[in-house]
């Protein structure tokens, strides 16, 4: 159950901290979207963020790394404003997620938020380093990742100060004819 | 093997990443220590990373929380210079380190880096969430514990950017007697 463990510790530790409102400084990610959007001068039409899962687990620095096509392409912007918080005896650990606008053929570039789920970024390194790791290196990756997407999913639609909040997004980044400025347009027609 | 994993990800998606230069811009961080030690003026008798391990898996936002007697106590200051990079889509993700210095009776302060198990603390939240992370609710908590260390201990062992410059300091939280400025000078002392 590494699968799990990994999704509510990701949910724990990360989404509960960074989506709903403290009550206090913190106005809540959504909230954090419409500072942004009026700072900025720019629109969100999808007020969520987008958790990126890949099949191979890797995840490049900047999602740019999966450009692979002309048009549509994905840009990194200005960050959100940051959530600082004093965690387990770490004086203002800082919380930071990415804005990201997708270039188009056509019309107005498309904003949004967007990162990979760092867990499976983690893992990815750790299997790649099975000398230091050796006990974990036995496991079955396609069970993990499953096993962590429906946690998540379970675990996000139980909460409900981030159900509908985050979405969880499926890129087969081993098919070199999938891009994912298409796949995250599409994600956003479904529900626009 | 929930504890293996926590201890993994632990290194490997954090001591990794804020212990070794990265041969740019980050110095690594022993030499952040220097350059506190410089800029502030101040001594730190041991160059390391204190990562304290609780007994209830409770860990404070803030150290000064596990303060119970008058001398001597804990007290936060001025952070470590912050480790800033590009993780997983997420533009300048930043790593923080807090600087304690413990007040004595008599003498000098004395400063040091410490920080709690930070993946200790998220699971001291998921045990307390049990209607959300059900399964998780099963599991033993000493087992945990107990593979977390070891696992953490062997991988940094393993490590030789990372072995002798992070250290595992156990604190019973649960016993009222027990004052955690005392138990990092004592630990202090062994290393001097
Ligand atoms: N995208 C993203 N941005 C963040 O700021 C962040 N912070 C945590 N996480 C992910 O959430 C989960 C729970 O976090 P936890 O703090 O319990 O464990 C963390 C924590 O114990 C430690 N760690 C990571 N970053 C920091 C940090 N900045 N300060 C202290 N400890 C840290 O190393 C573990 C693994 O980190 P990641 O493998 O990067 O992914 C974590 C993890 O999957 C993040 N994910």
């Amino acid at each position: 159950t590494y699968g799990v463990g990994m999704a509510c510790s990701f949910f724990e530790g990360y989404l509960a901290q960074i989506i709903p409102s403290d009550g206090a400084d913190f106005v809540g990610f959504q909230e954090n979207i419409e500072k942004y959007q009026n700072r900025e001068r720019v629109v969100f039409p999808v007020q969520k963020l987008f958790i990126i899962i890949t099949k191979s687990l890797y995840c490049p620095p900047n999602l740019k790394g999966f450009n692979r096509k002309k048009f549509p392409y994905l840009e990194a912007c200005q960050s959100f404003e940051d959530v600082k918080k004093d965690v387990a005896g770490v004086k203002n650990r800082i919380y930071r997620n990415s804005a990201y606008k997708i270039h188009r053929k056509e019309g107005q570039p498309v904003y949004i938020a967007a990162e990979c789920a760092t867990p499976l970024h983690t893992l990815h390194r750790v299997l790649k380093n099975c000398s230091v790791y050796g006990e974990l290196c036995d496991i079955n990756v396609d069970q993990v990742v499953e096993d962590f997407c429906t946690t998540l999913n379970t675990v996000i639609r139980k909460n409900p100060e981030c159900q509908g909040k985050c979405q969880l997004v499926y890129f087969d980044d081993t098919n070199p004819n999938v891009n994912l400025a298409d796949v995250l347009l599409q994600e956003i027609e479904k529900i626009e």
